[in-house]
Formats: C-alpha cells, sequence, structure tokens
C-alpha cells in the first residue's frame, strides 16, 4: 500500500517491518531444511534475522502502546500540557522511524521524499520540545537525594557541587601524600 | 538557583505539578510518593561519612547490609503503623527510591523481589503457612539460586540436582560439576541463611526437569554455613558492587521432602512424582520480577535525564556567533538529539510497563481459572519488551553520560553507577539474545498460524492482516 507520511503510517509501517522480518525467517528457514538442514541448524543460520524480527514486533508494540495510551491521557490533560505531551509521542515515533528507515524501504513503500520530510518534521521537534526541556525533568519530580548527582541537583550548582565531592576525596585530607616520601622523593633524588 | 536554570522554568509552558501527577496515576499517589520519600530519606540511612566510591570491596558491602538493616527496619515499622502490604514499599526496596539509599545495590534485595514473591507463588498453603511470616519479619534472610556458573537462561540446562530418597523422606542435594555451583543470586554470598533452589527433581530413577526448593545455608545462630554447604562471594563486578553475589554448591545436603515447594508439582512420600498443569506456571515468579524491571527502567532512565538536561541547561560552550556569549549547550541541536529522546523514551517504556502489568493481571486472572492459551503470548511478550526496555535504557544513560561530556565520567555525577544498575540488567533475569529468540519461537507459530488461516491473540494478529494484504 502507499506510504502515509503520518504517525498512523509510521505505527503500520513497524507492524509491516516486523511481519515482514518473521516471514523473511520462516522462509530461510524453510529454504534452509530443503537444502538438507536439520531445523536446529536451520534456526540457528536464521537466528541473527530471527533476533532482529523480535525486536520490530517489540517496537511496533512499544510505538503503537505508547501512542495509544498517550490519546488517553492527554484528552484529560489541560491545553497547556496536551500539545507538550503529543509532542514528545510524535518524538518517539519519528525518532523510531529514522533510526529503522533501512527496515521501512525494505518492507514498505517508503519514499526518499517521505524520509527528507521526516529528517525535517524530526529536527522541527526537537526545537518544540527545547523550551519545555527542564519543566519535563523537572516533572518526574526527583529528589536530589535521590539523584545523587553534582551535575543534575535541582538549584543548577554544578560546580561548586563538582568542587565539594571533589574535597571529599581522603587523599586531600593531607596536601603531601605519604608516597612522596617513601617513593616520589628517592625517586627524584636517583636514589630508588 | 543557577540563573540560566531559572530562566528555564521561567519559559516553560506548561505546569509541571500537572505532569507529575500525571505520571504518578494522580495527584493522590503523588502525596503518597513524596510522603514515602520524605519519610525514608528524614532517616539519614543515606548519608555517608566517605563517600562509599572510596571504600573497599569489603567495605562496600559492610555499609550495603548496615544500611540495608536500617531501610528494613523503618519499612517494618511503618507497615505496623500504616498497617499496608509490601507493594507500597517495592520502591524503596529495588526501585529507584532504594537505589538511591544503596547506590551500588542491596543484599536484601533478592529476599523481597525473588524469595518471598516465590513462596507465594510457588508454596502449597501449608508451606507458605510455615515461611512467608518469617521470611516477612525477616527473622530468616532469603534468596533465589538459580542461575549456574556454567548454565543461566536456558534453564532446562541446569546441572543441580535433587535426588528423592524414600527410605529417609528427604531430597539430596548435589553439584555433580564445578559447572554446576550455583553463581550470581545477590545476598546469596553472607547474607541470606536461606535460599530458593532450582534443581533437577530425580525419584525413583527418573529425572522430571527443574523445580524449586527450599534450603537452609547457615545455622540461624552462628550463622556458620551448615555442613555440606560451599558458598562465598564471586567477587568485585562493573557495578552493583554492594549486591553481595554469590556462589553456591552442595555435597550431599539433605533436605525434608517438605522443602520441595510443592503448589505446581508434587512428590508423594513413597517418591511418586504427580505433574504440574503447566510447566509455564513456572514462569510466574519470572514474568512479575521482568513487568518490575521494566519500570526500574523508566526510573533510571529518569534519573540520567534529568541530570544531564538541567546540566546542559548550565552548561555554555564554545561561540557561533562573533561579539555573542557562548550559548547553553541545550541548544545546540545535536545535544537535543541525544537527550530529547530519552525524555520520551521514559513516558513510552511507562505506558508500555502500565499496558503488560494489566495484561499480566488479565491472564493470571484466566491462569487461576485454568485458561492457559494466552500466558504464550505474554510470555513472549514479557522476553522482548524486558530485552528491548534495559538495552535501550542502557543505550540512553550512556548517551546522557556522554552528553556531559567529562563531568559525566565523573562518580561524583552519579552517571557510571546509574549505566553500572541498568546495564546489568541486560543480562539477569533473562539474557537479552536469548529472549528475542524466545520471542521469535512464538512469532514464527503465530506466522504459520495465520498462513493456515487460524485467527491470532491481539498482540500479533497484525501479522495475519499484513500476511493478507500481501496475498491480495
Amino acid at each position: 500500500p502507499p506510504w502515509e507520511n503520518t504517525i498512523e503510517g509510521i505505527l503500520t509501517g513497524f507492524q509491516r517491518v516486523a511481519a515482514g522480518k518473521i516471514a523473511l525467517c520462516v522462509a530461510n528457514i524453510e529454504k534452509r531444511q530443503k537444502n538438507g538442514l536439520p531445523y536446529e541448524d536451520a534456526w540457528n543460520m536464521t537466528s541473527v534475522q530471527l533476533t532482529s524480527a523480535s525486536e520490530a514486533h517489540c517496537r511496533a508494540i512499544l510505538l503503537q502502546t505508547y501512542y495509544k495510551e498517550t490519546e488517553k491521557v492527554s484528552a484529560r490533560a489541560s491545553p497547556a500540557l496536551r500539545p507538550v505531551l503529543l509532542q514528545l509521542v510524535d518524538l518517539y515515533i519519528v525518532y523510531w522511524a529514522l533510526q529503522r528507515v533501512g527496515d521501512l524501504l525494505r518492507y514498505t513503500s517508503i519514499s526518499e521524499r517521505d524520509i527528507e520530510q521526516l529528517q525535517t518534521w524530526y529536527e522541527d521537534l526537537l526545537q518544540k520540545i527545547r523550551p519545555n526541556a527542564v519543566g519535563l525533568v523537572d516533572a518526574f519530580d526527583i529528589r536530589d537525594e535521590i539523584l545523587h548527582s553534582t551535575l543534575g541537583a535541582y538549584d543548577g550548582r554544578v560546580y561548586e557541587r563538582l568542587m565539594e565531592e571533589a574535597l571529599k576525596s581522603p587523599l586531600n585530607a593531607e596536601p603531601v601524600n605519604q608516597s612522596f616520601h617513601q617513593h616520589l622523593k628517592p625517586f627524584m633524588q636517583g636514589k630508588l | 538557583v543557577n540563573a540560566d536554570l531559572q530562566r528555564e522554568r521561567d519559559q516553560c509552558t506548561f505546569n509541571t505539578q500537572e505532569l507529575t501527577h500525571l505520571i504518578d496515576g494522580g495527584e493522590e499517589k503523588t502525596q503518597e510518593r513524596k510522603k514515602r520519600e520524605e519519610v525514608v530519606l528524614n532517616e539519614g540511612i543515606h548519608l555517608e561519612e566517605v563517600p562509599s566510591e572510596y571504600l573497599s570491596h569489603k567495605e562496600k558491602y559492610e555499609l550495603a547490609v548496615k544500611k540495608a538493616c536500617k531501610l528494613f527496619k523503618l519499612i517494618r515499622r511503618l507497615q505496623e503503623e500504616e498497617n499496608t502490604g509490601m507493594e507500597n514499599y517495592r520502591e524503596v526496596l529495588g526501585g529507584y527510591l532504594g537505589s538511591a539509599i544503596l547506590n551500588d545495590g542491596s543484599p536484601l534485595t533478592l529476599h523481597y523481589v525473588m524469595f518471598i514473591p516465590t513462596l507465594m507463588g510457588q508454596a502449597t498453603v501449608e508451606q507458605q503457612a510455615y515461611w512467608i511470616g518469617r521470611a516477612f519479619t525477616c527473622s530468616i534472610i532469603g534468596t533465589y539460586a538459580q542461575t549456574e556458573l556454567g548454565h543461566g537462561t536456558f534453564i532446562r540446562g541446569l546441572e543441580t540436582t535433587a535426588t528423592y530418597d524414600p527410605n529417609t523422606k528427604e531430597f539430596v542435594l548435589n553439584s555433580p560439576t564445578l559447572t554446576s555451583y550455583k553463581w550470581w543470586p545477590g545476598g546469596l554470598a553472607h547474607t541470606a541463611n536461606y535460599s530458593v533452589v532450582v534443581a533437577q527433581l530425580y525419584t525413583k530413577g527418573k529425572c522430571h526437569g527443574i523445580h524449586p526448593f527450599i534450603v537452609q545455608l547457615r545455622d540461624e545462630e552462628t550463622h556458620m554455613p551448615l555442613p555440606g554447604v560451599k558458598v562465598g562471594e564471586i567477587g568485585a563486578k562493573l557495578g552493583m558492587n554492594g549486591t553481595n553475589n554469590g556462589f553456591l554448591g552442595f555435597e550431599n545436603v539433605r533436605i525434608p521432602r517438605e522443602h520441595m515447594l510443592m503448589k505446581n508439582s508434587k512428590v508423594l512420600e513413597d517418591g511418586t512424582y504427580v505433574n504440574s498443569p503447566s510447566s509455564k506456571l513456572t514462569y510466574g515468579t519470572m514474568m512479575f520480577v521482568r513487568v518490575v524491571l521494566v519500570n526500574d527502567m523508566c526510573n533510571y532512565m529518569a534519573k540520567a535525564v534529568t541530570i544531564a538536561t538541567r546540566y546542559s541547561a548550565v552548561r555554555r560552550q564554545s561561540q557561533p556567533k562573533p561579539n555573542e556569549p557562548e550559548p547553553q549547550i541545550l541548544d545546540y541541536l545535536t545535544q537535543q538529539h541525544k537527550l530529547f529522546i530519552g525524555i520520551a523514551s521514559v513516558h513510552a517504556f511507562r505506558s508500555s510497563a502500565t499496558w503488560l502489568w494489566e495484561m499480566y493481571n488479565n491472564v493470571t486472572a484466566e491462569l487461576d481459572a485454568g485458561e492457559l492459551d494466552r500466558l504464550p503470548e505474554l510470555h513472549a511478550l514479557s522476553c522482548c519488551l524486558k530485552a528491548v526496555s534495559t538495552a535501550d535504557a542502557a543505550e540512553c544513560v550512556e548517551r546522557c553520560r556522554l552528553a556531559c561530556g567529562g563531568h559525566g565520567y565523573m562518580l561524583s555525577s552519579n552517571l557510571p553507577l546509574t549505566y553500572g544498575l541498568v546495564t546489568a540488567a541486560c543480562t539477569y533475569e533473562g539474557e537479552n539474545t536469548v529472549l528475542l529468540l524466545q520471542t521469535a519461537r512464538f512469532l514464527v507459530k503465530a506466522h504459520q498460524q495465520a498462513a493456515g488461516g487460524h485467527s491470532l491473540t491481539p498482540t500479533v494478529s497484525y501479522i495475519a492482516a499484513v500476511g493478507a494484504g500481501r496475498r491480495s
């Protein structure tokens, strides 16, 4: 069927990829069996494609589930939050379409033009999400004690925290470490 | 607050609290979570005189045990005060709150995440009456020993044996080879005094496959290993060095017949074996753990992308436009490309974990009614979702770490440690490649069913639709 460069079109595309990969695996196993290979060896020889088919199956379900759940949830969200949720799910689906563009070319009728549009769509989505990036991670509401990170604390005092943590190193408890007297000094004086 | 970060918050176009409530599942759940965090963190268990990065391997374990005991003591007190069950504290025990307190793994996690759920899923009512109470009050500490030095995800290959002796009505446990030693279980090395052990059951000279047994490993008073039990620590790892992973070997260790967990299969006093309705029933615990795992991956990704995004709002770098100040690195499209998919992935996996959990509950409800035909579909789904979510999470955390440049390499950023926790999940609870191949078995069967014109279960019905489309 003709490729639809929409979210629904991409979701259907991922199902076509998964179904196509599975069908190809079955065909390859059968071909290898016809050439005299026992089933277990035919399975093993096809296993790289089989893991890829499983991942495609999972990806199709992940995208579908996320899209459906977000449709439900965003219907209940405020007018300010709704577009942000939809931008995220669009970003996720378009990102994975670009990540799996080889498979889409192989199992669907997506064209070069469609792919160029997807790339532009993706970059526009990044720009749209940019103003809300910090708000989106603040919404995970993870306390500093749980983040436990010099880089991610709520107040953003990154450099002060990096220095505070560095000073906790036991090595900083004394200005001259004992190894200077035992090793370094004799070494520097050529006595080692 | 850093001025750049404050400006980001001022320009946000939506109410972050509304999204928090949505993520938690409602305002009430948010309050519950915050209260739980408040209570647990106010205890100060997570505070360390010296950052644990600077401790030895042995000291890390000793600190982890100290913290874990304080944490469980607190949970027991809270349960009594609030009269709540365990689920309220799963977050604290194994989830991201727990990993904040025991940031390099806990030697008691498996007691709650595997030992108790297995007793509830595989023990008879009488056996539960005897064991569950002592397990819940932590008067015994358990773990779950299935994986062996030479055998992992392919559990039918396990070598540990449990041979029934009808004269004494006991099972005799043995580790016939070095590769049959149990290897990896958390808490096994020096913490647990009991363990669920998965072994090949032999009775009347016949092997009946793998079954779960409860085995005492150490004396309850002295904590010394019992005769015939060889147990110890497996050594330092890439991460989770507080988890006390151990090895376990048996030499003619005898346990009473009643120590075989017999909810599904049984061995009668004379040694007669009574089969279980479906071998898939033993997957119950494993599927529960996988659904929990997908949720944990969400939490770890949320932590990593929070750290990297806030840092990217603070960090300024280079001068693309002359006479203008260095821009925030969050303004570079390449930085947005690294991070924003991580934010979206958290929401995507959370949706899928919720959906899988609902499906798990529906299928297990059918299970109890004897309906088994959707079990293979659920099993296949839990396999591939666990594999894809852990692989994506490991990639996401590593991408966040790299997005922070050199400072992402500092342990004090908490990104390396988070990576250690997440990448471990790619191999435990089923190694990812093996799991994807297990899903593939189900998909190949589904394809053949579709080719034969049979109807398919909901999550694979697209195979028939696409197949029909291709034929037309």
